[in-house]
């Protein structure tokens, strides 16, 4: 599966 | 969360309603280009659908909410409440030429080949350059109201703040993420004219006219 990053930011 | 982000957060939340209140309250959206204001629309909408997929923090959708909706007002007050005072015949910029290559860039260069990470790619592009409308329509028109110039500063603080943020989130916790970056310094450099204009003018207690 692909791993999509986390966006923790507005 | 550190204090460059927070100020960069109260900085851009700042912007946003700086403008919905100005509008608002002069009853007239005269200066403010609609173009620069459906761009954002569309960057907030395309990065922030993830408020239904991904939770951070109750503060981060809270201000995605806010930014939201915001900038839908905004849309709402200058194209029906407020229609006559929009200057139209200024606001001439074409927002295809960043429309579209913003796209295929996010097609291009992106982290992950899922359509919410295409999506949140897109936002970032599209956000570096969606001031440009507005930009060329203080440049078409040779000025700007203080109120205004105000909320561009305010814009364009927000995301020079950010790049403190990332360059501190660099050392303290070894967080890269070049897309975002380099779409921030891109969005910071185009402000730079109008930092210098501001800072030598309306901070004097000037308008901010061009010569």
């Amino acid at each position: 599966p692909v791993t999509e990053p986390e966006h923790d930011e507005l | 969360m550190n204090i460059f982000r927070l100020c960069g957060d109260l900085s851009h939340l700042l912007a946003i309603l700086l403008l919905l209140v100005k509008i608002w309250k002069t009853r007239s959206c005269a200066g403010i280009s609609g173009k620069s204001q459906i761009l954002f629309a569309i960057v907030y909408t395309t990065r922030y659908l993830d408020l239904f997929t991904s939770f951070v923090s109750i503060y981060n959708s809270v201000m995605k909410i806010v930014f939201l909706s915001a900038s839908y007002g905004t849309l709402y007050l200058m194209f029906y409440k407020f229609k006559p005072t929009y200057d139209h015949n200024h606001d001439s910029f074409r927002i295809l030429y960043l429309i579209v290559p913003a796209l295929v860039l996010s097609f291009v260069i992106v982290h992950a080949y899922t359509l919410m990470e295409v999506l949140w790619t897109y936002s970032i592009y599209l956000e570096a350059v969606a001031i440009m409308p507005q930009l060329f329509m203080v440049s078409r028109t040779g000025e700007a109201e203080t109120i205004t110039s105000h909320y561009l500063f305010a814009l364009g603080s927000y995301r020079a703040l950010y790049i403190l943020n990332w360059i501190y989130r660099y050392y303290t916790e070894d967080f890269l993420d070049l897309i975002v970056i380099i779409a921030g310094i891109v969005q910071t450099i185009l402000y730079c004219d109008f930092f210098y204009l501001y800072i030598t003018k309306v901070l004097k207690g000037k308008r901010l006219s061009l010569p």
